[in-house]
């Protein structure tokens, strides 16, 4: 890969809600999906091989700790190359950043077996596309007055809002605001999502990153977004009163 | 206060 700076976002992302992934490998590209440990949020990832500077492969199912790829891929420098190579015999998988040299990390291979756990094929009524940076502000604010947000759509507007205490916070997004990309409203909805999790999905997006949200009442909210050329899917369950 | 819940309570997931 390209750019190993990159893809560390996407280990970053990830690891903060997994502890462990089974990467399933195939001439198309790399997939894996996973529900986090209290079964709340899920995430999906989907790298197709047009996403790689090179790629060769045949099918195989690689069991990682999350843990220590994170604590590799944070290692990576800009301009370094990412090689990801499986070395069956010793089970490991290599980690190299190709530069001025080259550095191999072997991480042992878990003996996961692929996760059954597929994205349900939902209807939603309302699909907001927004500038990444916007939502993620956005939800900072949120989480100076409380541990969840409502998010809401009305009259052609989404809203992001979050009751604390006493003190309150409200993030207003019209179809003709520069941070919404396009706004689909069906219906009115509206669902409360806790912000620790809704941060979390949000970790690696950066200022031209582009997040489509799908949102029903009282229902899991769906995110997608890309990160260099790696298509993240997540799900999160709201809470309910 | 509303409550957590989770994806299974939705789908038939996992």
């Amino acid at each position: 890969m390209e750019s190993a700076k990159d893809f560390k976002k996407v280990v970053d992302t990830i690891s903060t809600l997994l502890d462990e992934i089974c990467f399933e490998v195939s001439e198309e590209g790399i997939k894996a999906s996973a529900m986090d440990p209290s079964h709340v949020a899920l995430v999906s990832l989907e790298i197709p091989s047009l996403a790689f500077e090179e790629f060769t492969a045949d099918e195989h199912e690689i069991g990682i700790d999350l843990e220590a790829f994170k604590k590799v891929m944070n290692r990576a420098k800009s301009k370094d190359k990412l090689i990801l190579e499986l070395d069956e015999e010793k089970n490991k998988l290599n980690i190299i950043f190709e530069n001025t040299g080259k550095r191999k990390f072997s991480l042992a291979l878990l003996d996961l077996s692929a996760s059954s756990v597929k994205v349900p094929d939902i209807e939603y009524p309302n699909v907001v596309v927004i500038k990444g940076e916007a939502f993620k502000e956005a939800l900072k604010d949120a989480d100076l007055f409380s541990d969840y947000v409502i998010l809401k759509v009305e009259n052609d507007k989404f809203l992001i809002q979050a009751k604390g205490d006493l003190n309150d916070f409200s993030a207003e997004f019209e179809k003709d605001d520069a941070a919404i990309v396009n706004l689909e409203v069906g219906e009115e909805a509206k669902s409360a999502f806790n912000l620790d999790y809704l941060m979390d999905m949000v970790k690696g997006v950066s200022s031209g990153d582009i997040i489509k949200i799908y949102l029903g009442n009282d229902m899991p909210l769906k995110m997608e977004y890309s990160l260099a050329g790696v298509n993240l899917t997540f799900l999160l369950a709201p809470r309910i009163e | 206060k509303s409550k957590q819940v989770k994806l299974s309570d939705f789908f038939k997931i996992g």
